[in-house]
């Protein structure tokens, strides 16, 4: 099943 | 002192209209080479990032940076007070509670002002490098719109596959299957329809039709967009403006 991932996996938050 | 004019309240409105359905509140990040705004939605999964350069305008000021917080289901209603041929004109101090919204009608000289209250929005920047993408994909905006609204009727995820002469997007739903193939396509006459693939590595990515459905609404800021695509990588999608641009984010899916 496909799950969606959040930005914040890819993305440093500052 | 923020002063900055728009030749056509139309421009502005558009550029609200394209992302005001994807977040609710966001900064209007004001500095002399022109607006910022990077505001990420709800669910975290799509973030809008928005340059208005100096030259879409056609007088700019800003002395200092300025930061507007504004609520842009409250903005939308002030814009739908101007006419889309009217000239309209921000202005702020610079350390403002509200934003003066000017419309000029220039033949009728009709002038209205609205001033729009300000709010403190406390939000996380994410750091975007630039990354490396393994496909660029540019076609007609309306072509990705139609693609997207025909495909979410059949399921709440598209594949996207690019490979070296051909861009295929794929949903599967309980009702059955939809492709649709796009071909690297030329159109000297008007560019704004060719379809070009720049492609490093196949790319199979897989996105939320949902969060699409707002990224097309991009649509009407650009006859012409680019899709740049990375195994495992949120995807950009970009709408140019004039002077600057639209960018949408997407949090791909993955297999659980």
């Amino acid at each position: 099943k496909n799950k969606q991932s959040l930005l914040t996996t890819f993305f440093s938050a500052t | 002192m923020l002063e900055a004019k728009f030749e056509q309240a139309a421009f502005f409105k558009k550029i609200i209209d394209a992302f005001k359905d994807t977040v609710h509140l966001c900064n209007f990040n004001c500095s002399p080479s022109g607006i910022t705004v990077q505001a990420v939605d709800d669910s975290r999964v799509l973030l809008v990032s928005l340059l208005i350069g100096e030259d879409s305008f056609t007088s700019y000021r800003c002395d200092h940076n300025i930061t507007l917080g504004v609520d842009l289901t409250a903005l939308a209603k002030v814009l739908k007070c101007g006419n889309n041929d009217d000239t309209l004109s921000l202005v702020a101090e610079d350390t403002p509670e509200s934003v003066l919204i000017v419309f000029e009608d220039t033949q009728k000289d009709r002038i209205s002002e609205y001033s729009l209250k300000l709010i403190d929005i406390e939000s996380d920047f994410l750091d975007i490098d630039d990354i490396e993408y393994d496909s660029v994909v540019n076609l007609p905006s309306s072509d990705f719109q139609k693609v997207a609204r025909d495909l979410s009727q059949l399921s709440d995820s598209l594949a996207i596959v690019v490979t070296k002469d051909t861009i295929k997007f794929e949903a599967n739903g309980d009702i059955g299957t939809g492709s649709v193939i796009l071909k690297p396509f030329t159109d000297l006459e008007n560019p704004q329809n060719t379809v070009k693939v720049e492609l490093n590595k196949p790319v199979l990515l897989s996105f939320g039709l949902k969060y699409l459905l707002d990224v097309v609404k991009g649509s009407s800021l650009a006859p012409a967009m680019s899709v740049k695509l990375s195994e495992k990588t949120p995807a950009l999608f970009e709408y140019k403006l004039p002077s600057g641009y639209l960018r949408f984010y997407l949090a791909p899916k993955f297999e659980e």
